[in-house]
């Protein structure tokens, strides 16, 4: 899910 | 990292480059918008926040770098070095009507209530709306050098293939961050008029594109 890993995109 | 991920890294990237050498070659930035470019300046400050925290992969770290970098290099080259040749009277947008909604907009709307990724969901927010000042600026003295049409048919391309690489990564990956795609829809569709004009105004012939 996007709110537990980190923000792997730029 | 799929093909339209990486491709739009290089499209944002080339941009960058393009807007960076266009105003050092010509020793001027008439025609481009000062506030974007702070906008810009912000929208890396506040996204890249977690350079500090956590580490990804040498490419995520050093194109982080190299945008943060850019970003405040073209700040500094508007505001500083060819300070004369800023347009400033009809760079008049007023950035605030910006700002502070999706300020608000951020704060209500987020993945996680914390202050990192409140500020994250800020600089994704910001992002989609922070080449309006450009386009404003556009629209108002009517033209655009062809090579600031080259930079932003770059910058809108990234985040159209952005939105490629997120249908992808949610078939393959099942990864869906809906805050990316909302705000990434509505900064690939502020680019469509400007798209529209760059693909039928294109040609050898071509010197200034037109803005309505």
């Amino acid at each position: 899910k996007a709110d537990e890993a980190p923000h792997d995109e730029l | 990292m799929n093909v339209f991920r990486l491709t739009g890294d290089l499209s944002h990237l080339a941009a960058i480059i393009i807007l960076l050498l266009k105003i050092w070659k010509s020793r001027s930035c008439a025609g481009i918008s000062g506030k974007s470019q702070i906008l810009f300046a912000v929208v890396f400050t506040t996204r890249y926040l977690d350079l500090l925290t956590s580490f990804i992969s040498l490419y995520n770290t050093s194109m982080k770098l190299i945008y943060i970098g850019c970003a405040y290099a073209t700040v500094y080259l508007i505001y500083v070095k060819f300070r004369a040749t800023y347009d400033g009277n009809h760079d008049s947008f007023r950035v605030e009507f910006l700002v502070v909604p999706v300020g608000g907009l951020a704060v209500l709307i987020n993945h996680n209530f914390s202050l990192m990724e409140i500020l994250w969901t800020f600089s994704i927010y910001l992002e989609s709306v922070a080449i309006l000042p450009q386009l404003f600026m556009i629209s108002k003295t009517g033209e655009a050098e062809t090579i600031t049409t080259h930079y932003l048919f770059c910058l809108g391309l990234y985040r159209a293939l952005y939105l490629l690489n997120w249908i992808w990564r949610y078939y393959f990956e099942g990864f869906l961050d809906m805050i990316a795609i909302f705000a990434g829809l509505v900064q690939t569709v502020l680019y469509c008029d400007f798209f529209y004009l760059y693909v039928t105004k294109g040609g050898k012939d071509r010197k200034k594109v037109m803005l309505p």
